[in-house]
């Protein structure tokens, strides 16, 4: 462990905890895509298939079931429990033009053909592109509300925070994984316009507004 | 590269 990647992994932390804040606070999901939602709760199931089989220390087991938890909790209340503040209209992407091209992609390039090494694969290759439909439905929507856009720059950091780690781990101990150095680095390049959309106008206090 | 049995990052 490292501080790069515990401060991804407490960013991580932070923005599924700023999201069920928001959804339960203010009783709504406006402007939240439950797709998005959907692909993170299928990558974590996929990537933690080993949480009884391959224990690496009881903080790796304690987040892999907070995230768990967490996932499942959201779409919970995305689709039971505040399901009339649901936005299907503008919701929309097609969620098999992700899964299928990651699931395809998993069975070709991995590291190692057995089903748990491909699952995680998958659950790698999903998380990269988990958030085009909440980047695409902030688009349709033109704005975001603030709370929205903290939650998206602390989920878009996690994984930046994630590549530092790699860069750190592969110099200090020669540890390297190109499968998810490279999925973290389109997962994070995805973030770039929202970043620099975050930093020069949320951070002034205005509200995130997309060109039109 | 060295792989671990199973994976050690969250």
């Amino acid at each position: 462990m490292n501080i790069f990647r515990l401060g991804g992994d407490l960013a991580h932390l932070l923005a599924i905890i700023i999201l069920l804040l928001k959804i339960w606070t203010t009783r709504s999901c406006a402007g939240i895509s439950g797709k998005s939602q959907i692909l993170f709760a299928l990558t974590f199931t996929a990537r933690y298939l080993d949480l009884f089989t391959n224990f690496v220390s009881v903080y790796n087991s304690v987040m892999k079931v907070v995230y768990l938890a967490a996932a499942y909790a959201t779409l919970y209340l995305m689709y039971v429990k505040f399901k009339a503040t649901y936005d299907h209209n503008h919701d929309t992407f097609r969620l098999e033009f992700l899964i299928l091209p990651a699931a395809g992609l998993a069975l070709i390039i991995n590291h190692e053909f057995s089903i748990i090494e491909v699952m995680w694969t998958f659950s790698i290759y999903l998380e990269a592109v988990a958030i085009l439909p909440q980047l695409f439905m902030v688009s349709k929507t033109g704005e975001a509300e603030s709370i929205t856009s903290h939650y998206l720059f602390a989920l878009g950091s996690y994984r930046a925070l994630y590549i530092v780690n790699w860069v750190y781990r592969y110099y200090s101990e020669g540890f390297y994984d190109m499968i998810a150095t490279l999925a973290g680095v389109v997962q994070t390049v995805l973030y770039c316009d929202f970043f620099y959309l975050y930093i020069t106008k949320v951070l002034k206090g205005k509200k995130l507004q997309l060109p039109a | 590269c060295h792989r671990l049995l199973g994976h050690d990052e969250l």
